[in-house]
Formats: structure tokens, C-alpha cells, sequence
């Protein structure tokens, strides 16, 4: 454990707090992608299926148990407690079009066959791409509540900072996994975008709304 | 080349 990793944790468990408290507090969850949260359960299941196979510490066990309940919860609040706030006229994106080459290219590129290894592979895969639903209904919309920008925000600093571990890792313990760093560098370039914008405008008191 | 370790990121 590094300080980038655990800056990087620390802002996935902000980023999915925020979103719960959101959704919580607002007794909505209009803006959020429903699909994209979806994919993110599915991200969380297919990793952490190690929590019943290998133990690494009680830091990661606990963080696994966390991300797993709380994707399940968001999922609860937008598709059973909050649906009737749910834009599904907006959340329109073909998640079979993001799942499918993901499970191809699992089968490709692997470290291994096992079926743990294989379901690890399938979900640093559909991670990387996990958050397009959401950015294709920010970008249908033009615009995203300021509480959603920073929930995009944490969530996009949290690979970000991976990639710093990784470097570090690189360096200090000649660890490296080829797949997770691919895998996180398109994942971070999918959200530069978002981060300009979140920078040039939220940061400065502005909304977030796209260029027309 | 799986030890039981190499996937104790998040």
C-alpha cells in the first residue's frame, strides 16, 4: 500500500457516497445513468467473487464488502425506492455493446484461464468502459447537476491515481500488470473530457453544461 | 503466473 492508492480508494469510496447521499438526500436520482450503475454492480461482482477465495488484508476485504453493498444499494434506490425519478428517456446507451467486447476480449487477453482469473480480467475491462452510459446521458442532456460532477470527479481521480500507484510500483516493487494499467490509462482518458470541463467551469462556481 | 497476492488492488 501506497499513499496514491489509498488516495486513489479513498476517492472511490467518496465518489460512491456522494452518489448514494445524492440520490438519498434529493429523494432522486435524476442525471444518474441507471445502466452505468448496472455495469459498475457487475464490475464490483466479477472482481471481489476473490473475496471467497483469498485473503489480502482486512483493509481490502472490508473496501470489497463496502463497494459490493453500495453499488447494490444505488442500484435499490434508482430501480426500486427513487424509480419514478429515473430518466430512463435518457439513459439510452446499448450497455450489450460495451459487454460483449468486454467478454471477447477477456477470452483474448488473460493472464490465465481459471474462471477467477477470467472474471477478474472481464472487470478490469468493463471498468475502463463502465462510465460511458453516464457520460453519453450528460452529453444527451448537455448538462449535469453539480453534485453529479463531483461524483464524476472523484470517480475519474480514483483510476487516475492508480496509474501514479502503478508507476511507483513499477519502480519500488517491479510489479507490474499489464492488463489494470492498459485497462486504467483508457479508463482515465474517457473522463479528460469531463475533467476539463469540471476544472474550467465547476471548480470556478459554474455549471456543468457542454459547449453547445 | 497467478499468486494469490498479485491481485490485492481494489
Amino acid at each position: 500500500m501506497n499513499i496514491f492508492r489509498l488516495l486513489g480508494d479513498i476517492c472511490h469510496l467518496v465518489a460512491i457516497i456522494v452518489l448514494l447521499l445524492k440520490i438519498w438526500k434529493t429523494r432522486s436520482c435524476a442525471g444518474i445513468s441507471g445502466k452505468s450503475q448496472i455495469l459498475f454492480a457487475l464490475v464490483y461482482t466479477t472482481r471481489y467473487v476473490d473475496l471467497f477465495f483469498t485473503y489480502v488484508s482486512l483493509y481490502n476485504s472490508v473496501m470489497k464488502v463496502i463497494f459490493l453493498a453500495s453499488s447494490y444499494a444505488t442500484l435499490y434506490l434508482i430501480y426500486v425506492k427513487f424509480k419514478a425519478t429515473y430518466d430512463f428517456n435518457h439513459d439510452t446507451f446499448r450497455i450489450e455493446f460495451l459487454l460483449i467486447p468486454c467478454v471477447i476480449l477477456s477470452l483474448l487477453i488473460t493472464h490465465d484461464y481459471s474462471p477467477v482469473e477470467l472474471l477478474w480480467t472481464f472487470s478490469i475491462y468493463l471498468e475502463a468502459v463502465a462510465i460511458l452510459p453516464q457520460l453519453f446521458m450528460v452529453s444527451k442532456t448537455g448538462e449535469a447537476e453539480t453534485i453529479t460532477s463531483h461524483y464524476l470527479f472523484a470517480l475519474g481521480a480514483y483510476r487516475a491515481l492508480y496509474i501514479v500507484n502503478w508507476i511507483y510500483r513499477y519502480y519500488t516493487e517491479s510489479f507490474i500488470d499489464g492488463i489494470a494499467v492498459v485497462a486504467g490509462i483508457i479508463q482515465t482518458i474517457l473522463y479528460a473530457d469531463f475533467f476539463y470541463l469540471y476544472i474550467t467551469k465547476v471548480l470556478k462556481g459554474k455549471d456543468f453544461k457542454l459547449p453547445a | 503466473a497467478s499468486n494469490p497476492s498479485r491481485h490485492d488492488e481494489l
